[in-house]
């Protein structure tokens, strides 16, 4: 029970986001109990989802304070999605937890709590290698990385990479690359072909197969706080992310 | 003499290295002498103007050491062109500078010493509002801020403004608003012209005339390690980048 994926690049702007939120939309409507926590102060998965915090408690309050996570994880409108949300308050956490007491196992230790409850656990996470992401790392099972076909999101990937591994070494025994999704793909650029043949040649085992293409309707839905399932069920960028679902329940039987 | 622009956003992937680097390209070629910072681990500014770093100092030795600029700043293919190079050794300084003395002012000290050999300082930030952001918008005579026109970029600019405004009120009076950049618009859309729109009825005073068209030259550029006007100067990219560039020269006149 509780698988925790944790959707992670330093590379702004790869997809992270509509990554984590599609992902754990279209695993909600396979009838499992997802779980999206939502760990960059920019609070897009929260708003990506509709929700408004008005002042309840956010991820903070368990990662600076002790606030249980039961305390804090909203309902969606979906039935079987549930959030733990984040806002602003969230961006002074990590000089914050410089000082702190096993200050990379914070997340681990809140989301232990709550773990059964869910069949998965999305982590969506800000575009950087500080503490917020390597908190994500250490409670992770595994690692989606969105990789956008182009040319600076394929230049920091094998510097994560590396961090992936001294996560594994040092901090969390069990995180494992659940693997390198292509994001924004566009498949009349010569461009995107490029980066698509440089990514098979050196990361061919970990690619996943579901490639997502570039689709103005994956970022038109946001501004409806809806999934794109419930934006626009129809389009090139719904139906990848549902294949992607299917991809990723598909590996967590495996193995 | 030596005008320094820092070119932030903490929302990742809204154009904020392609706007550094062809800003600065573009200003250079107009016969001024230009100095590009890259103040962002992942060094994309560093590799888009084709630089290898090969064991030499970069960034990190003045920001965290005492490593004089001079000593850092290397030539650039662009004869008016130099750069201030960077890589992931810099990933560590956030957390190497939350304990030194007056560490928001690490940068501004270093760009002291070389100001005035140039007409205009252009610094590349890192997508967050960390201790690296906070050094470049202490530096800064006024910030760029690239737009892009999608909604989670839109939803993060009310925070950046209050905190340029904080910066501005305690750090650094001299801080002003050069604009915002609308990046990556696509009139074929009506997600662009929305956000457009939106930019245009809550930030009309501060919106910059020229548009960053979405042109696939722009991306195709860094992995030749080269400015737009370089690698297609016939590109919808590159004329916009020289808009941009006679604005900001126009603008700096007027003040
Ligand atoms: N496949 C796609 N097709 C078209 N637009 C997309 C696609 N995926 C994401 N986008 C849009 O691109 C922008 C960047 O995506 P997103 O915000 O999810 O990236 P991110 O990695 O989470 O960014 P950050 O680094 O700021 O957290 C958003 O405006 C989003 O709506
Ligand atoms: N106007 C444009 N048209 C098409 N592609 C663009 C445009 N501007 C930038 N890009 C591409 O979009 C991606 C994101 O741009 P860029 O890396 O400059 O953003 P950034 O804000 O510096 O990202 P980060 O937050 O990671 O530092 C890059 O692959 C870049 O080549
Ligand atoms: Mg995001
Ligand atoms: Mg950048």
């Amino acid at each position: 029970m509780g698988k925790i994926i944790c959707i992670a690049n330093q590379k702004g702007g790869v997809g992270k986001t509509t990554t984590a939120v599609n992902l754990a939309a279209s695993l909600s409507i396979a009838d499992l109990k997802i779980l999206l926590v939502d760990s960059d102060p920019q609070g897009n998965a929260t708003s990506g989802m509709g929700i408004s915090i008005n002042g309840s408690p956010t991820i903070y309050s368990s990662l600076v304070g002790d606030e249980p996570l039961s305390n804090i994880i909203m309902d969606t409108e979906l039935d079987n999605l549930f959030i733990c949300p984040s806002n602003m308050d969230l961006s002074g956490a990590e000089i914050e937890l410089v000082g702190m007491e096993k200050r990379e196992f914070r997340l681990k230790n809140s989301i232990s709590f709550v773990k059964n409850n869910y069949d998965f656990i999305i982590i969506d996470c800000p575009p950087s290698l500080g503490l917020l992401t390597l908190n994500s790392l250490v409670a992770a099972d595994s690692i989606i990385i969105p990789l956008q076909s182009e040319y600076y999101a394929l230049e920091g990937l094998g510097h994560l990479l590396k961090t992936v591994q001294l996560v594994k070494n040092s901090l969390n025994r069990n995180l494992s690359i659940e693997g390198i999704l292509l994001t924004m793909f566009d498949s009349r650029t010569a461009l995107s072909s490029d980066i698509y043949d440089e990514a098979k040649k050196h990361f061919c085992n970990i690619l996943l197969k579901t490639v997502i293409p570039r689709n103005v309707r994956l970022s038109e839905a946001p501004s409806y706080g809806k999934p794109i399932i419930f934006y626009d069920n129809t389009s090139k960028g719904a139906h990848a992310y549902l294949d992607l679902a299917k991809e990723i329940i598909f590996n967590a039987k495996k193995s």
